[in-house]
């Protein structure tokens, strides 16, 4: 564990706890996609499939546990919840996003370290998160208002993938053989992803104006 | 050792 990963790790744990806050509390999810909260959670499912049989830590299984938690009661949430239902805007929310699981499934299948299931799932689960943002970010661009608490919480989850980068290379040069090009190349196409975003996020912040992506 | 080593990122 290096500081990277850890930093990467409370952040993506803050980005998760922001959105359940906001949820819970204010009992709506405008401006939240759905399709990203399902892709998230197949995810974490596809991911994680180890959790009872490989024990890494104390501390990897706990936040494995919270991820798939927190992922699925979101989407619960959003889909069954009488009242935060309602603020779902299931017509802008319009992203294809089982047109996003087949081709990483399939790219799974092509490229990954190892053909067994449980790699398949763990590559698929990389490929998945990579593009997972996407119909998050098409609904940004069309609700022209973004509430803070949406905007803060896009920016963690892109600041985590970006301090997993620091990780990647910090590894590199301090371990041995720690070579995984796939993680990391997904990994790079899921924060270049949130670039423009990035880019915007910081503007509205340092002219202190309102979050505005352009249509 | 190198593939459980692998996976212990979340």
């Amino acid at each position: 564990m290096n500081i990277f990963r850890l930093a990467g790790d409370m952040t993506h744990l803050a980005s998760v706890l922001v959105l359940l806050l906001k949820i819970h509390t204010i009992k709506s999810c405008a401006g939240i996609s759905l399709k990203t909260q399902e892709l998230y959670a197949l995810v974490f499912a596809t991911r994680y499939l180890d959790l009872f049989t490989d024990y890494i830590s104390l501390y990897n299984t706990l936040m494995k546990l919270i991820f798939l938690v927190s992922s699925f009661s979101i989407v619960w949430y959003i889909r069954h919840h009488k009242i935060v239902r309602r603020s779902y805007d299931k017509d802008q929310d319009t992203f294809r996003h089982y047109f996003l699981v087949l081709p990483c499934f399939l790219l799974a299948l092509v490229i990954n370290e190892k053909f067994t299931v449980k790699e398949i799932m763990w590559t698929f689960s990389l490929y998945l998160e990579a593009v997972a943002i996407l119909p998050q970010l098409v609904l940004l661009q069309r609700t022209r208002n973004i509430d803070n608490l949406t905007g803060q919480y896009v920016f963690l989850l892109g600041a985590y993938r970006s301090l997993y980068i620091l990780n990647w290379i910090y590894r590199y040069f301090t371990e041995p053989h720690y070579v995984h090009w796939i993680t990391w190349i997904s990994g790079l196409v899921q924060t270049l992803l949130y670039a423009d975003f990035f880019y915007y996020y910081f503007q509205s912040w340092k002219n202190n104006v309102k979050l505005e992506l352009p249509a | 050792m190198e593939t459980f080593l692998y996976h212990d990122e979340l």
